[in-house]
């Protein structure tokens, strides 16, 4: 998550899903908005806070097996930058998806709970926490 | 160069950014080949998909699984479709031509056959054979085949037991004339030369400096040694220095005892980078923080320095200053195997503890033969010129291929004397295709990609060899700008540098 | 060639690379569709 230019990847992977859901004719404002969130909650929850192990064999005799992606990241070290960075996106598109909900209490509910969901396990406390 | 002043030439080494767009387009390749992949696990999971891996029967499912499935998922969704371009058997010695056995697969690379059809004369980029000593004729080959009828072909036992040969011995003493060093061991795997003796070296409150594009021998030995590491960036002189300031002022963690030994690991060539370590730095740091250091010249022995003497030679430096000599025989002389050097006590000391003395049988003795015979060629010690024109014809090609790939607009990594070439192919399908046009044109290549490089820099590595002659380089690099020229649309292969000269 | 090469196709079966163009397609008729409205 350190590499050139992944973060810009990360960002117009957001942007294209949300373009996406845009396009689909029988979806308002609001509704692509919360759809926006709530996916790229269930994915990033999904890719780095569920899969554990590596997709390819690492000569570390087996030690990043039982660790998940967020937990692996700068092997371990809190506070680096790409942490910082995937914390403060969710909340970025959660404040975004409430400005164009206009507040309405169901979509609140729905974005807060997917917020959640991925904000929790970033904190350092959560870490190897099963 | 920073420290000019300890270097005696001029150290030139580039390692130009990967284009933004170019990082884009491989993270998004990468996602669409992920993507498809979950898909196809999934397909298979319900059975529409054919599975060829090897997994538990039913029967077995409730046991411990035996294959953590997650963990090849790269190998059997992205490595399997292009894996045609790995492990192509030969069928003649890995010399400047080799002869290919053509096979094809009716399944997407899980299963090849052999059509039975040789792909002759295919130019060989792809193995390390720097001075052209990989000949089945010749003087190395004719003293090797007589070695054979002189002693057989192997030792029943260890060099601690009963297996220690004169033609060891010799190899032995040598090695270390070549070196320039008091005393040499020679193991039978230069693998395990790394893997075994670096145990032997450092232990229990010992710290290990290791550069973190380090072989994995080296790694593999460091951790079996015990001793606490603490990785650099890649020959990056600061990171080393403040690793070791640290260390001497910190001392261990949790008793701040002193540490007993600090031992800095580096390579004179990074054979996936084309980098050359920055030694006269090293061994200035290492004096002054009074730490041990352990150069592995597994690449450069016999590639660099005018005698061909390696890194050390190619700074006109001290081989005293290294206290640790190691290398291997398999690039430059055409053997297998490696070697450690130093002041006798640690020759001495290594030979009753290495790992590799005590229970690895010891080396062939046609294996020595080889490697004395091709040492004693380098070293014109034969009677002969050869070994200096075939180090000058090396030294020459690097010079030319390199320069001639960085005009056409490749990306190049590395040092500009270094005989690895490693040029960026960037996205994962490339270094597929790459791989099969090259050997379309009849040029075979090495083509590495995540996770053994980062993910954004797949590349092709040529490693040259005095053994191509011009015309061997100049078909290659004609078959490259053919490439180029496929490649043209790809833009990617236009360095930086090329677009603003 | 260059397009199945950067989208990394190159390394999947027509089938897949079918599936993946006629969503690309979809999607990117969708978006026109949307922005022209």
């Amino acid at each position: 998550m350190n590499s050139r230019g992944i973060w810009l990847a990360y960002l117009l992977l957001v942007t294209m899903l949300h373009v996406i859901l845009l396009s689909i004719p029988v979806l308002t404002v609001p509704l692509v908005w919360t759809l926006t969130n709530v996916i790229h909650n269930l994915v990033m929850y999904l890719f780095l806070h569920t899969v554990k192990g590596t997709p390819f064999e690492t000569p570390d005799q087996g030690k990043a097996c039982l660790l998940t992606h967020w937990e692996q990241m700068d092997n371990g070290i809190q506070f680096t930058s790409s942490r910082k960075f995937l914390t403060i996106s969710p909340i970025v598109l959660y404040i975004l998806a409430s400005f164009y909900t206009k507040y309405d209490a169901t979509h609140f509910l729905v974005n807060t709970g997917t917020l959640l969901s991925v904000l929790l396990p970033k904190l350092p406390l959560f870490h190897g926490v099963r | 160069t920073t420290n000019a002043s300890l270097y005696n030439k001029v150290f030139v080494e580039q390692f130009e950014e990967t284009p933004l767009l170019v990082a884009v387009l491989t993270y998004m390749g990468y996602g669409i080949l992920t993507i498809f992949g979950y898909l196809r696990d999934f397909l298979r999971h319900w059975g529409m998909e054919k599975c060829h891996v090897a997994r538990e029967r039913e029967e077995q499912k409730d046991f411990v699984p035996l294959y953590q499935d997650f963990e090849n998922f790269y190998t059997r969704n992205l490595y399997m479709r292009i894996r045609d371009n790995w492990n192509r058997p030969i069928c003649s010695v890995p010399g400047a031509k080799m002869d290919l056995l053509e096979r094809a697969s009716k399944d997407y690379n899980w299963t090849f056959q052999h059509t039975g059809k040789l792909v002759k004369d295919v130019i060989n980029m792809g193995s390390y054979n720097y001075l052209g000593f990989a000949e089945n004729t010749g003087r190395c080959a004719d003293a090797a085949t007589e070695s054979t009828h002189h002693y057989g072909i192997g030792v029943g036992s260890t060099r601690y037991e009963m297996g220690n040969l004169d033609i060891h011995e010799e190899l032995e003493q040598l090695v270390a004339r070549f070196l320039g060093v008091e005393s040499s061991m020679a193991f039978g795997m230069g693998f395990a030369t790394n893997s075994m003796n670096i145990p032997a070296l450092a232990g229990k409150g010992c710290l290990i400096l290791s550069d973190e594009l380090n072989h994995a021998s080296l790694v593999l030995g460091a951790r079996l040694s015990g001793s606490i590491i603490r990785v650099f960036k890649h020959n990056n002189m600061v990171s080393l220095e403040k690793l070791l300031r640290d260390a001497i002022v910190h001392g261990q963690p949790r008793t701040r005892r002193p540490w007993k030994k600090i031992l800095i690991l580096v390579e004179g060539i990074y054979s996936m980078e084309g980098s050359i370590v920055r030694l006269p730095e090293v061994i200035a740091l290492k004096k002054r923080y009074k730490a041990f250091l352990y150069l592995d010249e597994a690449h450069s022995i016999g590639a660099l320095g005018p005698r061909g003497g390696g890194v050390v030679d190619y700074f006109a430096l001290d081989p005293k200053d290294v206290d640790i000599m190691m290398g291997t025989f398999t690039k430059s002389f055409g053997a297998a195997g490696g070697y450690i050097g130093g002041k006798r006590e640690l020759i001495d000391y290594l030979r009753s503890h290495s790992h590799s003395a005590i229970y690895a049988t010891s080396m062939s003795p046609p294996v020595s033969q080889q490697i004395i015979t091709s040492m004693k060629i380098i070293m014109g010690e034969d009677g002969t010129t050869l070994g200096v024109v075939r180090l000058r014809q090396l030294s020459e090609n690097t010079t030319y291929f390199r320069r001639k790939l960085r005009e056409m607009g490749f990306i190049i990594y590395g040092n500009d004397d270094s005989p690895v070439v490693p040029m960026m192919l960037y996205m994962p399908a490339k270094i597929g295709a790459f791989g099969r046009e090259m050997l379309k044109r009849n040029i075979g290549t090495v083509v590495v990609g995540f996770p053994a490089t980062p993910i954004i820099e797949s590349r092709a590595r040529f490693c040259v060899s005095a053994a191509h002659t011009r015309d061997i380089l100049d078909t290659d690099i004609f078959c490259l700008s053919i490439c180029h020229s496929i490649g043209y649309f790809l833009s990617v292969y236009l360095s930086l540098n090329r677009i603003f000269s | 060639y260059q397009y199945i090469l950067v989208t990394a196709l190159y390394m999947l079966k027509p089938l897949v690379r079918t599936i993946f163009n006629s969503i690309l397609i979809s999607v990117a008729g969708m978006a026109v569709n949307a922005g022209y409205v």
